[in-house]
């Protein structure tokens, strides 16, 4: 793998794609959310509205400071709350287009990240793995 | 950076100092386990023993599969059962004298490795972050 190949690589070529990309709904209870989330292993997934637009991540780490009281994790109070209630908004995201640096800078500080035509459609992931894959590949070979 | 002092460099150089990690002990119950990786927000952590040596791994996602029951998470469990009994006991691990292109080509599958000396006592961890901030340097400089 050559430098111009790697550095000539977009987001689009390396991302997950939206299809096998596991994520919950707004208006989910909390919890579904946990469920998926233990279920498929995944620490951190993108929320999406119904017409499939990116509007926020969900953790188990957020879902469980939400049920923490005093004495214990009030985990009853999961299918009172909403996803939307606990998701977190900030959300960094990436185009298709992007080029491999541009990527390789954004996941030094976030373990993936979405990937949103101009309409703001959830396309995919650009994961961590996907960039050290590369990388290895070019130091590598 | 030039790639001579990329690959010059170990995993001493670039991993997190074992007194800056997050660990719980081997037979700390699964409660306090729980809330050390909800307080510190990570996703999966360090088990060491009294001596300081690495035991395990342990995750939320892997606590919450053990108390998940038929009908709901049976949080009750958690003072009951133990790290040792839901711990990962198959840890990827690393020296302090491995060098970067090592390095590199464990985390592609590992968000962070242990670091042992040749006793088995802990050292530290090497992240992914750690090598991407890394390989931006070299690639963006
Ligand atoms: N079922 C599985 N099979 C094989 N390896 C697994 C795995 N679950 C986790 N891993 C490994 O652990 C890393 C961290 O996963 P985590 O869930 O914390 O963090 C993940 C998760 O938050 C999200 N993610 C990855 N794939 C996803 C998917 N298909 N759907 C939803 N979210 C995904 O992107 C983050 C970074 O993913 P990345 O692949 O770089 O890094 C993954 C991968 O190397
Ligand atoms: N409190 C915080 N402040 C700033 N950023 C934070 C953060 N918590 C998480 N992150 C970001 O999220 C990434 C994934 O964190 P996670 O806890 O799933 O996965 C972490 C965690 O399992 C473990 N880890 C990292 N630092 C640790 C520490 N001081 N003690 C124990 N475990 C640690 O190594 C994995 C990879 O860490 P890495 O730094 O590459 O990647 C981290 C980091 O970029």
């Amino acid at each position: 793998l050559e430098l111009q190949e790697l550095t000539e690589m977009m987001v689009g070529d390396l991302m997950i794609e939206s299809e096998k990309v596991a994520h919950v709904q707004l208006n989910n209870p909390l919890e579904h959310a946990l469920l998926v989330l233990v279920k498929s292993g995944y620490s951190v997934i993108p929320v999406l509205d119904h017409t499939y637009k990116l509007q926020g991540m969900i953790s188990k780490t957020a879902i469980l400071n939400e049920v923490l009281g005093m004495e214990r994790f009030e985990m009853e109070k999961l299918s009172e709350l909403k996803v939307l209630d606990t998701m977190l908004t900030d959300v960094p995201v990436l185009k298709k287009s992007d080029p491999f640096l541009t990527a390789l800078k954004a996941v030094v500080n976030h373990a993936f990240l979405c990937v949103l035509d101009e309409e703001g459609y959830f396309e995919g992931i650009l994961t961590r793995r996907a960039i050290l894959k590369q990388m290895n590949r070019y130091l590598h070979e």
